[in-house]
């Protein structure tokens, strides 16, 4: 999956892929203070080629908020919200909203799923459905911070570290080792990296063909930009 | 249901084609039942049309064609009907109507004669919604024909647009040898049954003339489910939804169980009512909350408030439903307004939780005579304790209740009333109407649809929505340029509040019925006026005279227009002019609650005759 991490200012972004075998769970978020945590789970693509890069999408989240007993499993499937002892499964097929005291989530069909805590923390889970028949892709998700004002300035995870702001610098922009791109150098987190100006997609307004955002991109798995190696976010279970 | 035969001279009247061919769309079925006869005798006969059909379905239409000429059933307003049939009456002449077999069927029966060598056809169309309990829809052909039948066929066809999650098969009858000739084909939305034995597959035995079909051929299937807004049928103008969520979580329940120990709860039923409090005792969930309370000519209250049902104290409450015991008179007022003081007070007091449904379960076996025993003033006093913060079940057990007062009391307290049969599943009754209760998913229900853009639409609002049952609402579009319908439901479930939303643009809406090709297209406006009907009569029960007018005159409007045979209407057939005695049950359909009564029957003359070119009425009846 790729990583998108909005900076500002100026209105820029930075990206970064991490590739890890399917089946990996990765930690997204993780705020001590509040108890809350999302977990993802690494699926690949039906078959792959001899020799050829396994590509990675999400298929799976677990989002626990520890203060109020909810944890939430989302798969392509469908979204199971468990309280306490009890389960309530919606299918992607819905148009559904469920409100709990400071918290709800709304299911738009088909299409994303919208997880608000008060009103200063809003995710977006979005739904990629590829060709059922498709020879080599399935449905995989994508998750969306829009607002995380709520929580704390300890929050960790490979998103979860950037929802506190950090400082970047970006210099000396030269040709790349790609034709027709650049690369450049930043300086962030005490490291000089090189970076690659690039695109990715976000797909929250065309969940089709995705809009193109500009961004930074850290090579191998955004080391250096992330606290740590990549392999320290990898958990053991969705919750 | 379907019991088509001439009572008597078998052999010299046949039937030699006996079908019922069943249609179901979106849970509304269609059933026609054909029945050909040949009279092989050399004088006239009389043919007898007898079939049973299920309480809840509405006949339809019925229909004779003898020696060529149709003679087709009129639905009128039951006063009008009466009148017609006045001088039949008189002449206690009673063919063709309608009375109620056993607990869930109703016999249509109706003779005729046939002159030698000729042939009468009946058909009677009969529709029912399928109603969903514990989690299923059942449909019920009973099968007797009194011969075998040249051609005997039993063909469904299912439509079902959110999928079929399951469909059994089974008849009573059916051994292993006729097991194979029930064809079964199911593929995701459709399926079709049909049942086709050739004379030797009918014979009870080999060589013999006695048919071995005799019993209940039941269907019954879901539909795929999953937790969202359901599912909408739009044809013609009419919306039919169906929602059923599944994958919830249950939400505790507080009961007061209000058991009858009068003297006449002696023997049988205080051992069959123990051996169900028995069994539901085992199935309460930890979250719920429960309280006895046992009367008689006084009452007894198990503890002076609601309980945990946790292991010790189910444990203890197995204790004291052991040791119940029967014997006074029946006071119902003071046990119940206690009932509802029992919750009040848990509520208060913070005892059961804040989303909870709490309920009154009352079984009794007779009619109130200790205490307050106008049931007028019972049933004020027990509307105003309850204040319409509880449901009320009411189950009347045996033939001694009244069942009408009872029915009248659980309406008006948001619940229904059931009779328990006295019969050896008695205790299995019991638990069966306290399954279907058992497990509340979402509380005040309310089901919204696209504004100004509808009209007629039946109940939409439910306090409670129960795992296993379906909640279905009707009505009519009355903006004919809307483009999206929209339905939006509001719900409770154990945690949270819930919207879910279901969008259809009305030019899919066509091509889906163009493609889909309904199995017959105005459906859904008849499943409404079913429904509404249906909804009509049920408000009737609890509503002040000038109200009760406003819905009487609405429903029977209704029943004409759609020719629907209900307790308001009456069905007037026109055949041949017979005899006057004709060996004829005399039927009435009871409604609900009555004391059944023997049938009587009179003897046939041993023949019969036509009296050319004279005609009289006979009527199909239903109240």
């Amino acid at each position: 999956p790729h990583f998108l991490i909005a900076m500002r200012p100026p209105n820029d972004a930075v990206c970064f892929n991490i590739d890890e075998k399917p089946g990996v769970i990765l930690n997204l978020v993780t705020d001590p203070v509040t108890g809350f945590v999302v977990n993802g789970e690494l699926i690949g693509d039906k078959k792959t080629e001899n020799n050829k890069k396994v590509n990675t999408y999400f298929g799976k989240f677990g989002l626990v908020y520890n203060k109020m007993e909810l944890r939430m499993e989302i798969t392509t499937q469908e979204i199971k919200l468990f309280h306490g002892a009890d389960i309530t499964r919606f299918p992607w097929s819905a148009t559904a909203t469920s409100t709990h005291a400071g918290f709800a989530i709304t299911i738009n069909k088909e299409r994303n799923l919208i997880v608000t805590m008060g009103v200063d923390v809003t995710f977006v889970i979005l739904l990629h459905r590829v060709w059922k028949n498709h020879p080599l892709h399935q449905d995989f998700l994508g998750f969306y911070t829009l607002d995380n004002h709520r929580f704390s300035s300890q929050t960790l995870g490979l998103l979860g570290q950037f929802y506190h702001p950090i400082d970047a610098e970006v210099f000396n922009i030269r040709p790349g080792f790609d034709q027709g791109k650049v690369d450049a150098t930043m300086f962030v987190k005490g490291h000089k990296l090189t970076v690659t100006r690039g695109n990715q997609k976000d797909y929250r307004l065309d969940p089709k063909h995705g809009t193109d955002v500009p961004c930074w991109f850290v090579h191998n798995s955004g080391k250096g930009f992330i606290d740590g190696n990549h392999t320290d976010y990898i958990v053991s279970t969705l919750f | 249901s379907v019991d088509g035969h001439p009572t008597k001279q078998v052999k010299e009247l046949e039937i030699y084609s006996f079908k019922v061919d069943c249609k179901i769309t979106s849970r509304f079925a269609r059933n026609v039942v054909t029945s050909r006869v040949v009279n092989r005798a050399n004088e006239s006969k009389e043919a007898l049309f007898d079939v049973q059909l299920p309480k809840t379905a509405f006949i339809a239409n019925f229909s004779m064609i003898i020696d060529g000429v149709v003679y087709v059933g009129v639905v009128k307003e039951k006063e009008v009907a009466k009148q017609q049939y006045q001088q039949a009456v008189a002449r206690g002449q009673t063919a063709g109507l309608v009375k109620v077999t056993g607990r869930k069927m109703e016999k249509f029966k109706v003779s005729v004669n046939i002159a030698a060598a000729k042939k009468v056809t009946f058909e009677l169309v009969y529709e029912e919604l399928l109603k969903r309990k514990l989690g299923k829809y059942e449909m019920v052909i009973r099968v007797k024909p009194e011969q075998l039948v040249q051609h005997f066929q039993i063909d469904v066809h299912l439509f079902e647009p959110q999928g079929i999650a399951f469909l059994d098969v089974n008849a009573t009858f059916l051994t292993n040898d006729l097991m194979p000739i029930v064809k079964k084909t199911l593929t995701g939305k459709k399926a079709h049954i049909s049942f086709t034995p050739t004379l030797d597959q009918q014979s009870a035995c080999t060589s013999c003339q006695n048919t071995g079909l005799d019993g209940d051929f039941i269907m019954t299937y879901d539909v795929d489910r999953d937790l969202s807004a359901g599912n909408i049928a739009i044809v013609n103008g009419y919306f039919v939804h169906h929602f059923g969520p599944a994958n919830l979580p249950r939400v505790p329940k507080n009961v007061v169980f209000v058991i009858d120990q009068s003297g006449s709860m002696m023997f049988t039923k205080m051992f069959q009512t123990k051996e169900a409090l028995h069994k539901i005792l085992d199935d309460l969930n930890t979250e719920d909350n429960f309280a006895f309370i046992s009367f008689s000519s006084s009452f007894r209250k198990w503890k002076n408030s609601l309980i945990r049902a946790t292991t010790a104290n189910v444990v203890e409450a197995h204790k004291y439903v052991s040791e119940l015991h029967a014997g006074g008179g029946t006071n119902i007022n003071d046990p119940l307004l206690e009932a509802a003081k029992l919750l009040d007070d848990a509520h208060n007091l913070g005892q059961v939780p804040e989303r909870s449904v709490s309920m009154i379960i009352l079984l009794t076996d007779g009619d109130p005579n200790s205490g307050e025993s106008n049931p007028t003033k019972i049933q004020s006093n027990v509307k105003y304790a309850i204040n319409n913060k509880y449901n009320l079940y009411c189950l009347g057990f045996g033939y001694d209740v009244k069942y009408s007062f009872l029915e009248k009391m659980s309406i008006e307290n948001s619940g229904i009333a059931r009779r328990i049969y006295e019969d050896s599943d008695a205790a299995l009754q019991l638990q069966g109407f306290y399954n279907e209760v058992a497990n509340p998913l979402l509380l005040n229900v309310e089901l919204q649809y696209s504004q100004n853009a509808v009209s007629d639409v039946t109940r939409s609002t439910f306090k409670q929505y129960y795992d296993g049952s379906e909640i279905v609402v009707a009505g009519r579009i009355a903006d004919n340029d809307l483009d999206m319908f929209v339905a939006d439901i509001r719900a409770q479930d154990a945690n949270s509040n819930i919207t879910m939303t279901y969008e259809v643009s009305m030019s899919e809406v066509d091509n889906i019925t163009q493609q889909q090709q309904y199995i017959f297209g105005d459906f859904t406006e008849r499943m409404w006026a079913y429904l509404t009907i249906q909804q009509l009569l049920q408000q009737r029960i609890s509503v002040g005279s000038e109200e009760k007018k406003l819905l009487t005159d609405r429903a029977r409007e209704l029943a004409l227009k759609y020719n629907f045979v209900t307790p308001l209407t009456s069905m007037i057939v026109t055949k041949p002019e017979e005899q006057m005695d004709q060996g004829e049950f005399l039927a009435e359909k009871p409604v609900e609650g009555d004391r059944p009564h023997q049938a009587q029957k009179y003897h046939s003359p041993s023949h019969s005759r036509i009296s050319a070119g004279s005609y009289h009425s006979t009527s199909v009846d239903s109240d």
